[in-house]
């Protein structure tokens, strides 16, 4: 476990949770992909399949059953709680282009053909992919609330602090996870264009046109 | 292979 690590996780969990806050706070969760925040629980449930069969530390369970839960509650707050103020008009991402070529490449590019290593490596394309749905959503409607932008910001952000953590293992530790590395490149390349709007127009009050 | 074959990360 190195800061990098710890930064990520917990900007991770800063993401969900700033998320978890507006929605609950302003009874609607307009504006917020469903179709990402779906996607977010099916990469949790594919990737922590471990949860019960492979104990690697106190901190690695509580934060595996944290992030699931952020992430069901999420969903049930979209598409149960506050479905009314969900625009599904403007969450249109067709999904069958992300699933159909992470599974097959899921099943082609693994480092073992077992269901669990398949089903994380499913896990680890598809989340470098699940936020497509909520950019395009952004680019759609021209405008996203400022605390959105900063749940993207934060969101953006654990995954390059993972790239970090990444090269400090490869130096420290001679670890170097192919798949996992690749795909968080893949995954912080789609937020460099929100992050510059982020910073360029973060400033504007109330929204980022 | 060159992951960890527990996968020790979130």
């Amino acid at each position: 476990m190195n800061l990098f690590r710890i930064l990520g996780d917990v900007s991770h969990l800063l993401a969900m949770i700033l998320l978890l806050g507006k929605i609950w706070r302003s009874k609607s969760c307009r504006g917020i992909s469903g179709k990402s925040q779906a996607l977010f629980a099916l990469v949790f449930t594919t990737r922590y399949l471990d949860l019960f069969t492979n104990f690697i530390s106190l901190y690695n369970t509580v934060m595996k059953v944290i992030f699931l839960l952020c992430s069901y509650v999420t969903v049930y707050m979209i598409y149960w709680k506050f479905w009314k103020s969900f625009d599904s008009e403007n969450d249109t991402f067709r999904l069958e282009f992300l699933l159909v070529p992470v599974t097959g490449l899921s099943f082609l590019e693994n480092y073992s053909f077992t269901p669990l290593e398949i089903l994380w490596t499913f896990s680890i394309y598809l989340e470098s992919v699940a936020i497509l749905p909520q950019l395009f959503m952004i680019s759609k409607t021209g405008e996203a609330e400022t605390i959105t932008t900063h749940y993207l910001f934060f969101l953006g952000l654990y995954r390059a602090l993972y790239l970090a953590n990444w090269i400090w293992r490869y130096h420290t530790e001679n670890f170097y996870d192919q798949i996992a590395v690749v795909s968080g490149v893949v995954q912080t390349i789609f937020y460099c264009d929100f992050f510059y709007l982020y910073v360029t127009k973060g400033r504007c009050q109330g929204r980022v046109e | 292979f060159p992951g960890d074959p527990d996968h020790d990360e979130l």
